[in-house]
């Protein structure tokens, strides 16, 4: 089904490659924002790329549109892996900093689930199975959710540099929650 | 089925993006590659993205490897764009020289069907799906072949822009072919 379909491909075609501490070169994740964290002087409370997972499929194209304490800080620097005929492919991850309270401000390494967005492009594009994918849309994120939760915790090398965030991102009269909220909310556990 | 869904995901989630021309700053695959013809003084057969789509789903990291007529050029300029919440996400192709004679070089943009590596991933790591795929990969290939052509036919500002190459990268005793041989096939009716 697309939702486990999707998951896989987000683990093994993009999780894998960026979590890991290889021990090459090539850095993973916790060691690109320790880097910046000793280059910008600031700090994370949590040193984990943080996935968010909408359960309507609304991914925005940069994240401080989702909320009034979220601020764009910056993108990470890029790691770049030749992949499938590709020579040396970017991938890198944004910073963004999230206000707490009037003097107090987190860092963390946060983005929506691509596919989850690319998704709702197909069922946007209403081809010949974008009727199916939008009755089935809750289901089909669900199973993302699960399968990739268990990708992750089956994966030593990736569980402990990632943190999936499933949440409904309306309100019940069909409002927006504040995304920076949610994020904060999830950073507590951290601190 | 995963065929078919990841079809949908290359197309909406990759091609939609890069191929088209969009009358803004951001360039189109024919835009870019006139681009690079004129600044490296070298000519293309074809302005086209050129994706391979192996029958058995190898998809070495660059494509040299699989070819002793087959040199890596350079990568084209990467375009970037904001989506689900990475900011100015980078996304480029790479160029390959394929020497058709002693005398005569091919430039061609061309690269593998990225979702067959993330297939193969999947199968390698033995995962809980990973029997059912490894039985109906040939299926799903030729799902993922079909579907994608059938994308591609039905949008107008993207078909003209790619071609699909799918071919059978094994020889009847297990061999692998010259993937240079398979590509230069598909640029003689270009020429
Ligand atoms: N050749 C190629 N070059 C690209 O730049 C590219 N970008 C995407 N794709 C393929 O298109 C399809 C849709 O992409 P989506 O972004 O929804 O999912 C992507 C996305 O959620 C995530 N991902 C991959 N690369 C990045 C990245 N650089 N930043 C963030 N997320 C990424 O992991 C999923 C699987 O990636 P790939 O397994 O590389 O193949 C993708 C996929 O089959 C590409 N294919």
């Amino acid at each position: 089904d697309y939702g486990s379909a999707m998951a896989y491909s987000f683990f093994h075609g993009y999780l894998q490659i960026v979590l890991p501490h290889k021990g090459t070169d090539q850095k993973g994740i916790q060691e690109i924002i320790r880097d910046f964290e000793a280059q910008q002087g600031v700090v994370f409370s949590s040193h984990k790329l943080f996935v968010l997972i909408p359960l309507s499929l609304h991914c925005p194209a940069t994240i401080e549109q989702t909320s009034s304490i979220v601020e764009l800080a910056q993108n990470l620097p890029e790691i770049t892996v030749s992949r499938a005929g590709v020579c040396k492919r970017s991938y890198k991850s944004t910073v963004y900093k999230i206000r707490r309270s009037q003097t107090e401000k987190e860092y963390v390494c946060l983005e929506y689930a691509t596919p989850l967005q690319t998704l709702f492009d197909i069922i946007k594009h209403r081809t010949e199975h974008a009727n199916d994918y939008e009755l089935h849309k809750r289901e089909l994120v669900l199973q993302f959710y699960l399968t990739l939760r268990t990708l992750l915790n089956n994966d030593p090398d990736c569980k402990d540099h990632c943190e999936l965030i499933f949440f409904d991102d309306k309100t019940d009269n069909g409002q927006d929650v504040d995304v920076g909220e949610v994020v904060l909310e999830h950073l507590n556990s951290y601190k």
